[in-house]
């Protein structure tokens, strides 16, 4: 059976938010290890890969894999219910049909418990190689989003182009162009805005605004976020979260004839 | 013009 409780049911409400709009019916996917899930997008262009190790949770039980396949908008619902200091349990038996999931008021003495019926979610899993990346850029997670969603109303792609110490995110569109650069920073007070660019050969890489503006919904679970560029492979857009979990986005790239 | 690839160029099916 599952058993897992996690101090906070912000943290759960940001994930399902961030990528409802993107997938729609998932896996959730229980073992040891913690929760996992993987899931593109109806084009096949984006992909969410989520992984909530089991020291995200305390305590945290698993005895055997279990696949939660969870409808994200009956999810969401559920998860409203929540307040965000809640603490959540997430249930299942071992072969369950529902999940259920109880909130806990830390200051109240309110219990709430609501079940989710589970559906079969037949899922293609992909192999995603190990990419050692020609450039890694951590930057705040508003600014990253501040620029999508500024260059989305331009164009619908933006061009990402790393080089030494700069990432410049460039857009072409009907009613004229954009460009923002950004520079390494690194402030001790405040590093909350700090912008690292790692690099080992430059890359100009395009991508779809609409899915980067899309991905940047997950901008409330972390303070910075992580681009990985590499000529001619998905992007790969990273939220840490706490105990080494993650929330990760993949995008194809467009590509020239 | 640039096309849009899918994952599928990129990642294989496990």
């Amino acid at each position: 059976m599952l058993e897992a409780r996690l101090e906070q049911a912000s943290i759960l409400k940001k994930v399902v938010d961030a990528i409802k709009d993107l997938v729609q019916d998932c896996n959730f996917d229980c073992n040891d290890s913690g929760i996992a899930l993987q899931a593109m997008d109806n084009s096949h262009v984006a992909l969410v890969s989520m992984m909530l190790k089991s020291d995200t949770f305390s305590p945290f039980r698993c005895d055997r894999n279990i696949a939660l396949g969870i409808n994200l908008n009956s999810f969401q619902k559920v998860l409203r219910c929540a307040q965000n200091e809640d603490i959540l349990t997430l249930k299942a038996d071992d072969s369950p049909d529902v999940v259920s999931l109880v909130f806990e008021s830390s200051e109240q003495d309110r219990i709430s418990e609501y079940d989710i019926k589970l559906m079969d979610i037949d899922q293609e899993h992909l192999g995603i190689p190990d990419t050692e990346y020609a450039a890694t850029i951590t930057m705040p997670s508003g600014e990253f989003q501040r620029i999508c969603r500024d260059l989305s109303a331009l164009s619908e792609s933006v061009a990402i182009e790393a080089e030494k110490n700069a990432v410049k995110f460039v857009c072409n569109g009907d009613i004229g162009n954009g460009a923002i650069s950004l520079r390494n920073h690194s402030s001790v007070e405040k590093p909350e805005q700090n912008v690292n660019i790692e690099l080992s050969e430059p890359v100009a890489l395009t991508f779809s605004l609409k899915y980067l503006v899309n991905f940047c919904k997950a901008s409330g679970l972390s303070g910075s976020v992580k681009l990985c560029l590499s000529n001619e492979v998905p992007l790969l857009v990273e939220y840490e979260l706490a105990s080494n979990s993650y929330l990760r986005f993949y995008l194809a790239p467009k590509i020239g004839d | 013009a640039k096309n849009q690839k899918t994952l599928a160029a990129f990642f294989t099916k496990k």
